[in-house]
């Protein structure tokens, strides 16, 4: 509808009547919420948007510090991080307007020296946003929120802030999908959709599986916690403080004696690297020190055994030998087999049904990538590389694991289900770069395809069927003499510029283009629009690569 | 190209090879119009002359004697700002394009190529003792998001906005010394988009040290202009 605003909760027919509010003249919604986001004169809690004049006022307050009003044809917009009276972890993202201690004491002004002089100042902690006497936790002062009291006897008290329900999280947070949108640092998150002001390849199109929405802290890429881009143009990333949950985390699979995936789930006994190093154990710091063991600490790190904690590409360790920090192991891979793999691995064309295939491709007819075999978000489903050892299913690359028409995927789109990949069937009697065929290596390559209808250069090769001029005027035909009478471009002078019919050429090697004489009595001759062919076919080779990702 | 394969000849039509005009490879290149090559600011190092370069177009190997082989001599240098490693080679006279020489898409200004995206580069540098030394060689790598490449597991903070990373983490496939100014394309919407200019490494295809690319999206806008006004 154009008049919802993200970060901000919508109450039609109400608006707020600030004493301090600030009027602006803009086109939408969402000019208004800019206005409200960059508002230097105050804190900006709220803005007001008339629909019907596009009138719009931003407010340092909200329905919790001042009562809304009814307001003919008025949106009443809050932002919802200032509405929020409960707290998360410390409560460093506390913005709310309690100003009271758990004892009953009044709280004293921020900016206040008396009663208290304060060693924690607004102009301290400018992100804190130290406003008026409402609790904060400026400094994440363990029990949450406080303020400088206004008792001469008590400096400073905790205040009695409730903590917000469902907002942990197990682990380092992969898990994590609650609503938290403000880093430890008080950085404000930036929206994953966005590119501004960072620019950044957490797409969360291309990590559908990870939950990446709105600017709630997430952890997509095995963190040691749940992080997010942040609002300031000078701080890139920034962790979040994410509380932990009570309950335990919910129980998974473990993979005992061999990996799927990337083996995240490996819980077996295999100690020993690829080149056979034995692996240092979790818990010693020599010869290799690390933090991995306080940095992970559910991802089953006991022993020495091989493990992959950060979401990396297989299970690893650090390894007892000096000289080598660490190295991936040789945990056998679910459903491998010896038997010779008998498919054209490089091509990446199908052949019969496509079961054999085994290429690269991870994208569907349509354009859309694909889920991971492994992952069950967005679409839930039982072709699992567990279920079908033997379908190769790595990765998100497109498969045949059930004898379908043509090897196909689950999408990255939660509308589509599923869908056919982009792939061709080999064709069955190429002789295309065989060795037993025999291609005359003197035979030279097509300039221009023949009757491509666009042109190269300045077209003087075009050879297309087009014999319209840029007017819509028909051409006269090149061996025609009437309506117009010429002598220079025939296909008799001019036999090699394909001066058939009356199509468009440029046998003269005209600058501009291909041309013809028309058939309009008045104009003699005109341009053609010819389209052209680098416009139209850049990154699209005739010659499919093989897309190889081996070694 | 360490690791990877031999490519299907013609397949990366807008590769080519940056020689002196004594015929030595030093550099690879991507055709992305048919008077213009974009490559690596570090490959026009040696010379401001551009009559001391020349460009093989339609060659799938190194020595390019095949009857695909256009040859074109340079006629101007440009160096993209902020001395981000790229530069555009004008020809002297456009590639005739064809089956086996067509230029690869430019990114969109800004745009950011989503990590784990998986793309591919290309070149005839040194392979390090794996198979294909002579002939293009290709090979898949997905991208890393500069957070991840710029922490000490991987590039320490080394990795400037208008660069990218891309390799996977056990090593044993990267672009190589020779590769430099080549392409490193991802497919989107069924054709191949230029996303990278071979730039540097921390050797080659070594774990942890993926290879870093010059940002193209970032200087779409120059090339363009760069283009229109020469």
């Amino acid at each position: 509808s154009g008049t919802e605003v993200d970060g901000y909760t919508k109450t039609e027919g109400a608006q707020i009547l600030s004493l301090q509010r600030r009027q602006y003249s803009v086109n939408n919604v969402a000019e208004c919420a800019a206005k409200c986001d960059t508002e230097t004169s105050f804190t900006c809690r709220s803005f007001t948007y008339n629909q019907r004049d596009d009138g719009c006022w931003t407010a340092p307050d909200n329905s919790k510090t001042l009562m809304a009003q009814r307001g003919k044809s008025t949106m009443l917009y809050e932002k919802k991080v200032y509405l929020l009276e409960c707290t998360f972890g410390t409560g460093k993202q506390y913005r709310g307007t309690k100003s009271t201690t758990k004892t009953g004491k009044t709280c004293q002004r921020w900016d206040e020296r008396y009663p208290h002089t304060p060693n924690i100042t607004p102009e301290e902690y400018p992100r804190a946003e130290l406003e008026s006497n409402f609790c904060r936790n400026p400094d994440g002062a363990s029990e949450g929120p406080w303020c400088y009291t206004t008792d001469p006897d008590t400096r400073w008290e905790y205040c009695d802030v409730a903590i917000c329900p469902d907002e942990c999280m197990h682990c380092n947070g992969e898990d994590y999908r609650g609503r938290i949108s403000i880093t430890e640092d008080s950085y404000t998150c930036q929206r994953w959709d966005s590119q501004e002001p960072h620019s950044h390849g957490y797409d969360p199109h291309a990590f559908s599986d990870k939950d990446l929405v709105e600017n709630f802290c997430r952890n997509p890429d095995g963190e040691r916690r749940p992080w997010c881009f942040t609002t300031d143009p000078s701080k890139r990333w920034d962790y979040c403080d994410i509380p932990r949950c009570t309950t335990p985390p919910p129980t998974i699979a473990p993979e005992l004696t061999c990996i799927t995936g990337n083996g995240e789930t490996y819980r077996g006994t295999v100690a020993v690297t690829k080149s056979n190093k034995t692996c240092q154990s979790w818990s010693s710091q020599t010869p290799h020190q690390h933090y991995y063991l306080q940095m992970y600490t559910c991802k089953g790190l006991d022993e020495n055994y091989c493990r992959n904690p950060d979401n990396v590409a297989m299970p690893w360790c650090y390894t007892t030998d000096n000289a080598t920090r660490w190295e991936y192991c040789d945990v056998p891979r679910c459903g491998d087999t010896d038997e010779p793999v008998t498919h054209p691995e490089e091509e990446d064309c199908y052949e019969g049904d496509g079961s054999s295939y085994r290429g690269m491709t991870s994208e569907t007819i349509s354009g859309k990538k694909c889920q991971d075999w492994s992952a069950m978000i967005p679409h839930n489903h039982s072709y699992t590389p567990q279920n079908y050892p033997k379908a190769d299913l790595r990765m998100n690359l497109c498969r045949n694991p059930d004898g379908d028409e043509a090897p196909w995927c689950y999408t990255t789109d939660p509308s589509v289900r599923w869908e056919f990949c982009n792939l061709e069937q080999c064709p069955t009697n190429s002789t295309e770069e065989t060795p037993t065929a025999s291609p005359n290596p003197q035979t030279p390559s097509t300039a221009v395809p023949p009757h491509k209808d666009c042109k190269t250069g300045n077209g003087e090769t075009y050879r297309g069927p087009t014999s319209i001029t840029t007017k819509g005027v028909t051409c006269q035909a090149w061996s025609a003499q009437s309506p117009h009478q010429h002598k220079s471009f025939t296909p008799e002078t001019h036999p090699d510029k394909g001066l058939e019919g009356n199509s468009c050429r440029n046998p003269g090697n005209d600058a501009s283009g291909p041309w013809c004489y028309t058939t309009d009595n008045n104009t003699r001759w005109d341009y053609c629009h010819i389209p052209n062919c680098v416009d139209s076919k850049c990154g699209t080779p005739v010659a499919k690569p093989k897309r190889c990702f081996g070694r | 190209i360490v690791g990877g394969c031999v490519s299907k000849p013609h397949s990366w039509p807008w590769q080519i090879s940056l020689q002196t005009t004594w015929g030595f490879h030093f550099c690879g290149g991507s055709l992305i119009h048919p008077q213009w090559v974009l490559t690596a600011e570090h490959c026009i190092h040696k010379s401001e002359d551009p009559a001391y370069y020349k460009v093989l177009l339609g060659v799938h190997t190194k020595s390019g004697e095949e009857p695909s082989r256009q040859e074109r001599n340079v006629e101007k240098l440009m160096r993209a700002p902020n001395n981000a490693d790229i530069a555009l080679l004008k020809l002297q006279s456009p590639a005739m394009i064809n089956d086996k020489v067509l230029p690869v898409c430019l990114p969109e200004q800004d745009y950011i190529v989503p990590a784990r995206t998986e793309c591919y580069v290309t070149g005839w540098g040194q392979t390090r003792g794996t198979a294909g030394a002579g002939v293009l060689k290709e090979t898949g790598v997905p991208v890393i998001e500069n957070k991840i490449c710029n922490s000490p597991r991987y590039m320490n903070g080394e990795i400037k906005e208008d660069e990218l990373c891309a390799g996977v983490n056990e090593g044993g496939m990267d672009a190589c010394k020779g590769d430099s100014g080549g392409p490193l394309v991802c497919n989107s919407q069924n054709s191949y988009i230029l996303q990278g200019v071979t730039s540097w490494g921390a050797g080659c295809a070594a774990p942890m040290r993926p290879g870093i690319y010059a940002r193209v999206s970032t200087f779409a806008d120059w090339i363009n202009k760069t283009i229109e006004d020469n």
